[in-house]
């Protein structure tokens, strides 16, 4: 980082016994909703003493690293993704040299942190250069953007940019301030009809929690929002780099009317401010139903009981009835959560026999849960056995964990299997909103059956294009490889079913078109699509991984994840990435190890939760003057590994 | 706007200007026997100077199919689908097919709108956009009726009235105050009227152009071809039936 003069003044002021960083940039280039960012920062050991030097950067979830690089005092290390079992064995070595050290991430909402530590001498300049991309997900009528900053310390040269370009046009862009009261209104932005910047700027002065601190305010997320034109119902197609991205993400249709059965824990864990907040929730969500809707609740502990017996229309006598039942609940007991939702299809399914739910309806389950079963059938494949057998083709469940005790990866592989979709609810002060939010999303489905089809012969490799559900405010994705052809457009058919409404749309897109419109963007992220591609079949891969009935099938699964995380360079829960220097003395390596709770989600599906990412951990084998520091204490999430163990390693 | 109608078995076509003012509604087809009504809401062009005449066009075009409770509106900017709960929303940006009960909608990207009754009624809505800055120039909606639309005995409007076709006979041709018009003698429904052979455009296979359609002008708003005064045909809403006689 090369500093201005005056940043040079504010260089050696700050200039303290320990570390200095120079410089903080962290640049994100969205195009076509696919996001790449790259976080670089320059720091020198200015104290008297060799001594560690960190670099933690918080990423979201569904980001996958792409490339690490690191120079320490002119020796450059370059990353590469590898396989993981490569990955493995250099730990392996690494370990046997005692030179072994993680990197870990955090356990918080929806970031995770990826984190390396330097031992360097006196005087050693680093500069650290992170590189990860992440498709933006539309929920609730917009894209938004996070950037987890905390540089640790004053830095002159702190800057944060955000290009947005969105060929169709962006319809609003905002940045709320997030970072806190500190920095209102220091974040500007321009935009024209289809590109946006956004820059964050602070200088020194501004970057102080106070007049004379020596500490920096910054620590927080810096958001942006966005959302886009759309010309017509019929989606957007964007051609570029030889393949296809299809957005679609319709408004100004009516909802369907719901059939929905609340299936909520009660069992003692729930017990204080879980239930609180869960009550606090349905209150409002009870209150969003319509006249048109019927619904129930079962509520179960060790035992499972009804509310009513039958669904009932939302009408207020009803909506008021059943929030007051909800607030009487006092939470005791064990879980039984088969039971209890087995109880729920029979109450979907008797009312489907009688002719209460209207064929264009959406019927959903919505189980909120905190703890695994422990009365009845406890056995989670059993339950996942269980509920698929009684399950209709037509309804669906959702599934919400509270907090760290509950399975996670059971309720999201039972929700995906039954075309429902599940949420990790945090045990914080916001969790209503965190429930309500995910209800907010959920709760208004516009269309059933869609499909997205393209003419034959005129693409191949393409991502899910069947949905059962299209939610308001949402978007439905598809990608695929466009094959060569004589034809300068293509073509994209949809169709879906609405409340009494038979839709058929079609769209087109020049091949060209958006090739030569980006060739003329200075900051676009060329190769979007071909990226977005690769983010969404293995992210499905992934989801189709965990549901793999027989070994034999998961096994062409993961050879698949890896032959195309390798191709595209993306650190998976699969792959590693490899660091070295340019002559290949010096390695360290950025893994992601085995998660027992590993869960992850459909890439375009519009509506998905938080992929649960391991942590990344990183070794060298060679450098003495590069020494890995010990990990953080692991959360509760990721307690250490006992001694002695009995691991079956990539199936 | 210009009408005209074709008259099949007299193997001619017949057209008229209506000027009613921006806003009015025009009953096109009323069909209370089928269920259907045909609408259209004019719009006027900018107005460059005060006593400048201000032309009508369709700005909006409503098909409503009372036994479903559906209407569909078709305007410049979008296309309506309604049935009373619920309301869906097209633009003209995409081609779509739309079913709901009995009504059909087909909507081919920027240009036309196809809307199906019950498979007997249908109506075509073009679409004509304009440059936006022209200074007196505004998107409008040309309406495209077949004439082989099955309906009642009980059809009524502007246009529904012509579904029993009625006896015309053209007599009398002669040289016109304009060299380049002839003039002629037309009889029909018991009315003797003065009538100009002239030309107006069908828009349907060349959106730019159009191809002429060679008929017999009536003149002061088709009074005496069509029932009565046009004013008649004004009605208070979108979904509205002619009222009965």
């Amino acid at each position: 980082a090369i500093l201005t003069s005056e940043e040079q003044e504010d260089f050696e002021a700050i200039r303290g016994d320990d570390i200095t960083v120079k410089s903080y940039k962290v640049e994100s280039r969205i195009t076509s909703r696919f996001c790449h960012t790259t976080v670089k920062s320059s720091v020198v050991n200015s104290g008297p003493n060799a001594q560690s030097i960190g670099f933690n950067v918080q990423i979201p979830k569904r980001a996958f690293i792409t490339n690490f690089t690191m120079n320490v005092n002119g020796i450059m290390f370059v990353g590469s993704v590898k396989e993981k079992t490569v990955a493995r064995n250099l730990y392996a070595q690494a370990r046997a040299r005692g030179k072994a050290a993680g990197l870990v991430r955090a356990n918080s909402q929806d970031m995770e942190t990826f984190k390396t530590e330097v031992h360097v001498p006196p005087g050693s300049k680093i500069e650290f250069e992170l590189h990860y991309q992440e498709m933006m997900q539309r929920k609730l009528g917009f894209y938004e953007h996070s950037l987890y900053l905390q540089p640790g310390r004053l830095v002159p040269q702190f800057q944060v940019d955000v290009y947005i370009y969105e060929p169709n046009g962006i319809a609003s862009v905002e940045t709320p301030n997030t970072l806190g009261e500190h920095f209102s209104g220091m974040a500007k932005l321009t935009s024209s009809k289809d590109k946006a910047h956004v820059v964050f700027k602070p200088s020194l002065q501004q970057q102080r929690k106070c007049e004379n601190c020596t500490t920096s305010a910054i620590d927080g997320i810096f958001t942006v929002r966005y959302d886009v034109l759309r010309d017509s119902n019929a989606g957007e197609l964007h051609v570029s780099d030889g393949h296809f991205v299809h957005f679609f993400a319709p408004a100004n249709l009516s909802p369907l009317p719901k059939n929905i059965v609340f299936v909520i824990d009660v069992s003692g864990s729930m017990w204080g401010v879980k239930m609180k907040q869960t009550v606090e929730a349905m209150q409002t969500i009870l209150d969003d139903l319509t006249l048109d809707d019927y619904f129930s609740i079962v509520d179960f502990n060790h035992n499972v009981r009804c509310w009513s017996e039958e669904l009932v229309p939302g009408s207020t006598i009803q909506v008021a009835e059943a929030k007051k039942y909800i607030q009487n609940i006092k939470p005791n007991g064990g879980t039984n959560i088969n039971e209890a939702l087995m109880r729920a299809v029979q109450m979907l399914v008797k009312a489907s026999n009688q002719g209460m739910i209207d064929p264009r309806s959406v019927s959903m389950i919505m189980l909120v849960s905190d703890g695994d079963p422990t009365v009845g059938e406890i056995k989670l494949s059993a339950i996942q056995k269980n509920v698929k057998k009684v399950m209709r083709e037509e309804f669906s469940l959702f599934s919400l964990g509270i907090g760290f005790d509950v399975d996670y990866d059971f309720l999201e592989r039972i929700a995906m299997e039954n075309r429902g979709v599940a949420q990790r609810i945090y045990t914080s002060h916001d969790a209503s909103d965190q429930i309500r939010r995910f209800y907010s999303q959920v709760s208004s489905p516009l269309l059933r059956k869609i499909t997205v089809q393209f003419p034959e012969d005129s693409v191949s490799d393409v991502t899910q294009n069947h949905f059962d559900k299209y939610f308001s405010g949402s978007e439905l994705v598809v990608a695929g490889k466009v094959l060569p052809s004589e034809s300068t457009t293509l073509n994209s058919f949809t169709t879906a079913f609405a409340d009494r409404l038979d839709l058929s749309l079609q769209t087109e897109a020049d091949y060209l078109e958006l090739d030569a419109a980006l060739a003329q963007q200075q900051h676009a992220f060329t190769g979007f699509a071909r990226q977005m591609w690769a983010y969404i079949t293995v992210n499905q891969l992934l989801a189709e991984r965990s549901l793999a009935p027989t070994a034999g099938k998961k096994r062409k699964i993961t050879q698949r994840i890896l032959t195309l995380a390798v191709e595209h360079q993306f650190v998976t829960p699969l792959t590693a990435l490899l660091v070295e220097s340019e002559e290949a003395k010096e390695r360290l390596l950025a893994d992601s190890p085995r998660d027992p709770k590993q869960g992850c989600c459909a890439g375009g599906s519009g509506m998905v939760g938080p992929r649960q990412r391991t942590p990344v951990q990183m070794v060298h084998s060679i450098p003495l003057w590069v020494q890995m520091t010990t990990p953080a204490p692991p959360s509760h999430a990721e307690r250490p590994l006992p001694d002695h163990i009995t691991i079956v390693e990539n199936d | 706007p210009h009408f005209i109608i074709h008259l099949p078995k007299n193997n001619m076509d017949v057209c008229f200007n209506i000027d009613s003012e921006p806003g009015h509604i025009l009953n096109l087809v009323s069909d209370p026997g089928a269920g259907v009504v045909v609408n259209g809401q004019l719009v006027g062009s900018k107005r460059v100077e005060e006593k400048e005449k201000v032309n009508t066009y369709f700005g909006t075009i409503s098909v409503f199919y009372q036994p479903d409770g559906i209407r569909v509106s078709v305007t410049t900017d979008r296309i309506d689908l309604t049935d009373g709960r619920n309301n869906h929303s097209f633009t003209w940006g995409a081609t779509a097919d739309i079913t709901q009960d009995r009504v059909k909608v087909s909507i081919v990207k920027d240009s036309k709108v196809m809307v199906t009754v019950d498979d007997k009624i249908t109506v075509m809505v073009l679409l004509h956009r304009v440059w936006k800055k022209h200074p007196t120039h505004v998107d409008f909606l040309g309406l495209y009726i077949p004439n082989n639309n099955q309906y009642s005995s009980q059809a009524h409007g502007l246009i529904g009235q012509f579904g029993q076709e009625p006896e015309v006979r053209v007599f009398n041709l002669h040289q016109g105050a304009d060299p380049l018009k002839k003039e002629a003698t037309m009889e029909v429904k018991g009315n003797k009227l003065v009538v100009t052979r002239g030309w107006q455009k069908d828009y349907r296979r060349d959106k730019k152009r159009g191809s002429d359609v060679f008929c017999w002008f009536i003149h002061n708003s088709g009074k005496g071809f069509i029932d009565g005064h046009y004013a008649n045909y004004i009605v208070p809403r979108l979904d509205s039936f002619l009222p009965l006689p």
